[in-house]
């Protein structure tokens, strides 16, 4: 799975991601990825979020949205809400999980709960990184 | 200037068990930022986050290391099935396609039916042909098939058939 998140100068949020599924899937099977609110949400204001993960545990904690909502009603932080997601919400069910979000401010959170996301970001002051395992590499300030 | 960022994934899973090389983990490193870079092009020159994220999606999906369009997944029949979805956060607009078998990119169709804004979702071959009637570039099925996830499937059918899929590794799984 793939996807990306973005803040523009005119403070508006946009999401997107694309998949092939997983391995021997049963066909006609269909993830989170198109499922708006699960595996991809944006709200202005809020955050966008884009996932990547068993994507029936997206859907059923609509987690795109749940982001945005803990942010929205409960002014919790980008990092506090994303994280919360990955490491606490779907800790349980063992499966794995990431997503890449961006809120309002361009703070930028890229939880995952297994040993790597394959993730890269560009912060507002231009600084480019990319990653694949725990150690990130800076490329280029742009 | 007001503050912009973007950010993006190719897909998480146990690393160690990927069975890339040395030379493909900076391949897909090097992708991952030509993506960033072909949607910062659209952020720094003022426009708008909407084509920012598509730019940068249609990168990976071009590209053969991650599991979307050029190197996405088979399904259990041998074939790709694949979804996508686009989201604007200014207006809630929203386009997605599931179990599309012929659109180079994905994202594109997500992104026609966001700005169509009549439908939400459309599925399968009628996603196909929305994408084909709105003149984005339709391939043949095997467009999308690599190597790797043609081996990763045959292992995993062989999990099947001797009752160890339990124990195959995440990377056969996933990709």
């Amino acid at each position: 799975t793939v996807g990306a998140v973005a803040l523009d100068s005119a403070g508006h949020l946009a999401a997107a991601t694309s998949t092939g599924g997983y391995t021997n899937k049963p066909a006609g099977r269909v993830g989170d990825s198109p499922i708006i609110g699960a595996g991809t949400y944006a709200r202005d204001g809020a955050c966008a979020v884009s996932g990547t993960g068993q994507g029936e545990f997206f859907i059923r904690h609509v987690v795109g949205h749940e982001i945005a909502s803990r942010i929205d009603y409960l002014d919790e932080s980008l990092e506090h809400a994303a994280g919360k997601l990955i490491h606490l919400d779907l800790a349980r069910y063992n499966i794995g999980a990431g997503l890449v979000a961006v809120d309002a401010k361009g703070n930028i959170a890229a939880p995952f709960n297994t040993d790597g996301m394959f993730r890269g970001w560009i912060t507002p002051d231009g600084d480019l990184s990319v990653a694949s395992h725990r150690e990130v590499f800076f490329v280029e300030r742009l | 200037m007001k503050p912009i960022a973007l950010a993006i994934h190719g897909g998480c899973g146990v690393m160690a068990q990927t069975g890339l090389s040395q030379q493909e983990w900076e391949e897909a490193r090097a992708d991952l930022a030509s993506a960033l870079r072909a949607g910062w092009v659209v952020l720094s020159k003022g426009g708008r986050a909407l084509d920012a994220v598509q730019a940068a999606v249609i990168v990976l999906e071009d590209s053969p290391h991650f599991n979307a369009g050029h190197g996405a997944a088979l399904n259990a029949e041998g074939e790709h099935e694949l979804d996508s979805a686009i989201m604007d956060g200014a207006t809630l607009a929203a386009g997605s396609v599931s179990a599309v078998r012929r659109i180079r990119n994905p994202v594109k169709a997500a992104r026609a039916l966001l700005e169509d804004g009549s439908l939400l979702m459309l599925t399968g071959p009628a996603a196909d042909r929305y994408a084909e009637e709105h003149g984005l570039e339709i391939v043949s099925p095997d467009y999308f098939t690599t190597q790797r996830r043609t081996d990763t499937l045959k292992t995993m059918q062989a999990h099947e058939r001797a009752g160890t899929a339990a124990s195959a590794s995440e990377a056969e799984k996933h990709g």
